[in-house]
């Protein structure tokens, strides 16, 4: 059979890397041969061929002895792959739909596999833990490995698309579809060959679909932490995530702060300590002020009139709220606010399970945008005006805020109350802007009979953030001590505050 | 409430001393117990 | 009745790929016991740092004749050294100048293990392995290790690695240093030489590394 016929081929070109090395020209010669029969120059014959190669590798693997080279077949099939990506004719065809091709053959021979007894993970993440390694091998110096010129110029122009390719099709593999691959699937987002290559892309190429990804696996993991008893397994995806993300805010912190917004978005609602890492990623050679010094003033850093870079605006997001949002910041008026507090909550309850809550009525990602846009807007006006536009409780930024939360359930005003918190990151305008409104909120007599809920939620809020184990953020500490400090409310006096022993202590002792 | 992330940040190298290091490039696997050994970065030689 | 579920390349894999969709639009609310039972059998199977290590399939023999132990590994060093051991710089041959041990301190090799073990390993050894293992990692890092930390420099011409040294003349006399080459002759002696006096140095001929 035709099958055979391709399970012989493929055999004898696994015991030739066996023999030669990968760079002997009697391994280009295989290979030609190869095209010459028609094996891999038609693409359905290709792609059966690679089937066939794929099924006999992963047979391989489950029939070794598990202490000996379990991975030969699969390695020579990952070499053969990169051969061809690399020094095809591609005229009639591109690189990138064979790449392509690839990856689809692959997910469909694994997909099958997968529900099988005998599936197992570890060949399908060799081979494409290979594919990484073996692409991150020849793009070193700009693939000056490659001799010919014209190849080498083609393979640098692709070399964004092989790693957004390869990131669409790890979307394809996610936990959720493949919950068998679930730990392979985390060990390749994270891989080193694959992870500071996709961070670096020139212009940050590569960012949007490397979000994507962390937030497959913050959905998966939302999904399946439930309040009491969470499995062992998600317990130890958690951790996984947990130390890839310290790794990203170790190398690349730009990329955690410019990306908050999304994984803000879709962090589950009881991590704090992983929200904690997320907001606390400072710029690299950034020198930051010490946060627990009592007489900081955020209006003498200098760092705080800068405006933070963020990757994904907000005010996509928006929809129907962008305008009445816009016109509002324009000219404030009380239908503006009345259509954009409507338009927050939702039409059906939502299940969420966060701390004290299982459900939302409120679109929560809806309140990020908005409040975020807002101090996007309100970093712009600092720069173009002056700081005294802004930093108003006159201003339309301000009252808006005011008027939301003001006007807003105990829900809404917890929602957007912690999203401004979210905004207390390192020293930087958002921070410095959201601190001061939020200060003036938290002693405003403007509240009425509602300040009492509205300075509970708050210091509920802060307090979430500052109980769980560190890293705490820069500006969440540095408005802590200001809202300790502060002249006008008394935090220990509070009633609420008198009314839990546990938190009285807490505060008193901070 | 989390849990203290000091054994956490040694295990992936996060700061190993007043020096900053990149960790992802020889990221080894996002669990410790699986990352018992070393694993080969990128690195290309000249002709 | 879609066209691509009557290719009989895919028509019996893609049911499977298509079933995931489901799951996709709509996770379950519980893990059923199935899914659970991947998920465990996934952490079992949890690939380790062997599993994603850089594969290897024919491995070159020593690149120049050389004998060598039968005790000698065929496998790559993998390991672990110590992170909290200090790094102590070679005791044996040259100045290592600040500027440039601050620059092998942030490259990402620096933290490795292997990296570590190799400055501590003397000349002789790196120039073996520079010689013998070519094309291999180990050869890349006895490269950085001679040039990065020891002041070594690579000719291209005739691939011998060459080091000037430095010396400094008491005073009263024309010139307060002296500026001598040595390089290495793995060809013939297995030693370090000194270059002839007409020994003139081309910075084109050298890698820059």
């Amino acid at each position: 059979t035709v099958n055979e016929k391709y399970s012989l081929v493929f055999t004898e070109w696994v015991k030739l890397l066996q023999k030669v090395d990968i760079e002997d020209s009697v391994v280009l010669i295989f290979i030609k041969q190869m095209m010459d029969k028609g094996i891999l120059s038609e693409s359905d014959n290709m792609i059966k061929f690679m089937k066939c190669a794929l099924e006999l590798s992963v047979s391989s693997f489950k029939e070794s002895d598990p202490t000996g080279e379990v991975f030969t077949a699969i390695d020579a099939l990952g070499k053969l792959i990169i051969k061809l990506l690399i020094f095809q004719e591609f005229s009639d065809y591109y690189r990138g739909d064979f790449l392509n091709t690839i990856y689809s053959t692959i997910l469909l021979v694994f997909a099958e596999d997968h529900e099988q007894e005998t599936f197992n993970e570890r060949p399908y993440f060799r081979l494409l833990s290979n594919l990484f390694y073996e692409w991150s091998n020849i793009r070193g110096h700009k693939f000056s490995s490659i001799k010919d010129v014209k190849i080498r110029k083609e393979l640098y122009t692709f070399d964004i698309e092989f790693y957004n390719i390869s990131a669409t099709y790890l979307h394809s593999f996610q936990p959720f579809a493949f919950p068998g691959f679930s730990f392979a699937w985390v060990s390749l987002i994270s891989h080193r060959m694959f992870l500071p290559q996709i961070l670096r892309l020139p212009d940050k190429s590569g960012w949007e679909k490397l979000t994507l990804l962390i937030i497959d696996l913050f959905k998966f993991l939302d999904q399946y932490t439930k309040r009491g008893i969470v499995s062992d397994a998600i317990s130890v995806v958690y951790k996984g995530t947990l130390r890839v993300i310290l790794g990203i805010s170790n190398d690349v912190p730009d990329f955690l702060i410019e990306n908050h917004y999304e994984l803000m978005n879709n962090l589950p609602a009881t991590y704090f300590q992983l929200k904690n890492v997320i907001l606390s990623s400072i710029p690299k050679k950034k020198i930051v002020p010490n946060p627990y010094d009592p007489n900081l003033n955020m209006a003498d850093v200098e760092l705080c009139q800068q405006k933070p870079s963020i990757f994904y605006d907000p005010v996509k997001d928006l929809q129907s709220l962008k305008k009445p949002v816009d016109n509002y910041l324009r000219i404030p008026s009380n239908s503006l606010l009345k259509a954009i507090l409507n338009g927050l909550y939702r039409t059906e309850y939502d299940v969420k399970i966060g701390v004290g809550y299982d459900y939302l009525s409120i679109d929560n990602k809806l309140v990020r945008g908005v409040v975020l846009h807002v101090g996007i807007e309100a970093g712009l006006e600092n720069e173009r005006t002056s700081s005294s536009a802004v930093f108003n409780t006159k201003s339309s930024y301000y009252t808006l805020l005011y008027n939301l939360i003001n006007e807003g359930s105990t829900e809404l005003r917890y929602q957007i109350l912690q999203v401004m918190l979210e905004q207390l990151r390192y020293p930087n305008i958002h921070t410095y802007w959201f601190s001061y409104v939020l200060l003036n909120m938290f002693t405003s007599k403007e509240f009425g009979s509602n300040i009492s809920e509205i300075q509970e939620i708050m210091l509920r809020c802060l307090l979430e953030r500052v109980i769980v184990n560190k890293p705490h953020t820069w500006g969440i500490i540095v408005f802590f001590t200001q809202l300790l400090q502060n002249k006008e409310v008394n935090i220990l006096e509070l009633d609420f505050i008198k009314n839990i022993p546990e938190i009285e202590n807490i505060l008193e002792q901070s | 409430l989390g849990a203290d992330l000091s054994s956490m940040l040694y295990s992936l190298g996060i700061p190993r001393d007043k020096q900053h290091h990149r960790v992802l490039d020889t990221f080894q696997s996002p669990w410790a117990e699986t990352s018992r050994s070393e694993v080969e970065p990128k690195f290309s030689i000249p002709d | 009745q879609n066209q691509a579920f009557r290719n009989p390349l895919f028509n019996e894999e893609l049911k499977y790929w298509l079933n995931t969709k489901k799951t996709l639009m709509q996770p379950y609310k519980e893990m059923p016991q199935s899914m659970l039972s991947q998920l465990e059998s996934s952490l079992l199977n949890c690939p380790d740092s062997l599993d994603a290590d850089s594969p290897y399939l024919y491995r070159k023999p020593l690149s120049l004749p050389h004998p060598t132990s039968i005790f000698f590994p065929n496998e790559p060093i993998r390991f672990i050294y110590p992170f909290d051991l200090k790094l102590s710089n070679n005791a044996t041959n040259n100045n290592t100048n600040t500027s440039s041990q601050k620059k092998v301190k942030n490259d990402i090799y620096s933290n490795t293990s292997l990296a570590k073990i190799f400055t501590k390993f003397d000349l002789d050894t790196l120039f073996f392995i520079f010689y013998h293992y070519q094309g291999t990692y180990e050869q890349f890092l006895s490269s950085r290790e001679l040039n990065k930390n020891r002041n070594w420099q690579f000719n291209k011409v005739d691939r011998c690695w060459y080091y000037k040294e430095i010396e400094k003349l008491p005073p009263g006399m024309n010139k307060s240093e002296e500026e001598s080459w040595r390089y290495f002759d793995y060809k013939k002696s297995w030693l370090a030489r000194r270059c002839s006096p007409d020994f003139v140095y081309k910075k084109e001929d050298f890698e820059k590394l």
